[in-house]
């Protein structure tokens, strides 16, 4: 592998991404997608993460342009030069450019459009060409098969070298014996302590805590299993804020600080993305709870103590929003950590409470232990 | 100039133009005095960078354009230069 002359990198961790121009021969869904897929073939190797935005300056700005497009790299029409990338900095630092001439493709037919935007996003985090063939970073075009790509060998070594290697776990070091595992079980039974964050995922209960997360039949008190988050989800590492699950969609989105991951079951689907995509106003810096109404097809989001109403249908946030928790939700008194909605009730939890609410009653039928969810 | 192999005086200029086009793009860096030294060396100067090309493919360093360096030449490729400014 080869790095820049003065092996330029990204200061800081997280970087943002928009696709300002999109190409004709392919789908804006399957554009997202590719590249997508191909910034996850690097965050999988360094401890860097991936937001997209939807509109202002993003670190790497991703276009699909014709000829001489201002760059002083024009473009030659099909074949030949296929895109660019401007290593890590400033300005046109980190940007990438497709030739829109070509036939992008998500197959074989054409120009694969993962395989190209996974070498190039390799130049805007840092790396240049590699004289290995094999390398990903090698200048000719070769085809890649999105669905199960791993970085090279090569391209790994060359990445860390830049950015270091993904810590798989990222809390506090363990002793040298301790068994790696059985993780330390906060001790919510005695706790007065709510849970981070509850949602079904399928057809399981998923109640989170710290870095753990306990699994539950919805009907079952037995068979309830704790696992630590990084088992299951590596990328949400801990301390996860609100999740909800879409069931039609089969899709559960889960939140941490202004980002949010999308999942299928237990697969994660692509790298974070901001929260902003949902329309909360720049100072929400982070969701508390979260909460999907079926019936309504309505996801509440509850900070501090307002709550947001965002038509999953429309995919967009509901207007004279937000509205104050306590006035909505009658019973319900302080703070949400998490809401699920079962068998037609919310239920709400609230430190060492939850409140199950019903929505045709309008108000609290019954308060549990927020830990006898888990058996205590 | 570069010597070819087998090739036919319109197939000569071909490969030669793009060789160069794709030599000035690919292989030249921004930063020094470009023009000037394609001024004062010409041709050696290509030939320099010919050799440079074959190194990074892993090529026989010849200097030459042969059929495997056209080969490279005409493959579709990302368009930053192998030569970094």
């Amino acid at each position: 592998y080869r790095l820049f002359p003065g092996e330029p990198k990204w200061k800081k961790n997280t970087l943002t991404y928009r696709i300002s121009k999109y190409t004709p021969s392919m789908s804006s869904v399957e554009v997202d997608k590719a590249v997508e897929m191909a910034l996850q073939a690097w965050s999988s190797a360094v401890p860097l993460s991936f937001v997209r935005i939807n509109s202002g300056e993003a670190d790497i700005m991703i276009s699909f342009e014709n000829g001489d497009h201002g760059d002083s790299y024009p473009f030659d029409g099909p074949r030949g030069t296929l895109a660019h990338a401007f290593a890590p900095g400033e300005g046109l630092g980190g940007d990438t450019h497709f030739d829109n001439a070509e036939k992008w493709t998500m197959g074989t037919n054409g120009f694969n459009l993962f395989t190209v935007a996974a070498h190039e996003f390799g130049h805007a985090l840092g790396l240049a060409h590699s004289t290995d063939p094999s390398a990903l970073m090698y200048p000719t075009y070769k085809y890649k098969n999105p669905y199960g790509f791993h970085l090279p060998k090569d391209d790994v070594k060359g990445i860390q070298a830049l950015y270091g290697p993904r810590k798989v776990f990222l809390g506090k070091p363990t002793l040298p014996h301790a068994p790696h595992h059985k993780p330390s079980i906060p001790d919510l039974c005695d706790s007065s302590s709510s849970f981070d964050a509850v949602t079904m995922l399928g057809k399981e209960l998923l109640l989170f805590k710290d870095r753990i997360f306990w699994r539950r039949q919805v009907h079952l008190r037995t068979g309830i299993r704790p696992s630590t988050i990084t088992s299951s989800f590596p990328q949400l590492m801990s301390n996860v804020d609100a999740a909800y699950e879409v069931a039609e969609r089969g899709t559960a989105y889960f939140f941490k600080g202004p980002h949010y991951w999308i999942t299928r079951g237990f697969q994660m689907q692509g790298p974070p993305r901001t929260i902003y995509d949902f329309g909360f106003p720049r100072h929400v810096q982070q969701i508390d709870a979260a909460v999907y109404l079926r019936e309504p097809q309505k996801t509440l989001f509850f900070v501090g103590d307002e709550y947001y109403s965002y038509d999953e249908r429309k995919r967009k946030m509901e207007k004279d929003y937000p509205k104050n928790t306590e006035e909505e939700f009658s019973g319900v008194n302080g703070q949400i950590d998490a809401a699920v909605e079962l068998n037609g009730y919310i239920y709400f939890f609230s430190g060492p409470k939850t409140y199950k609410y019903d929505t045709e009653k309008e108000d609290v039928v019954s308060v549990v232990k927020s830990s006898s969810w888990i058996g205590c | 100039a570069p010597s070819l192999v087998a090739a036919s005086p319109r197939t000569w200029r071909n490969n030669y133009r793009l060789a160069q086009a794709y030599l000035d793009k690919y292989y030249t860096n921004k930063e020094g005095h470009q023009i000037g030294e394609m001024v004062a060396r010409g041709s050696n100067s290509m030939i320099r960078k010919i050799k440079e090309l074959q190194a990074f493919f892993g090529l026989q360093v010849t200097g030459k354009l042969d059929q495997t360096t056209m080969n490279v030449i005409k493959k579709p490729r990302c368009g930053v230069p192998d030569v970094a400014n």
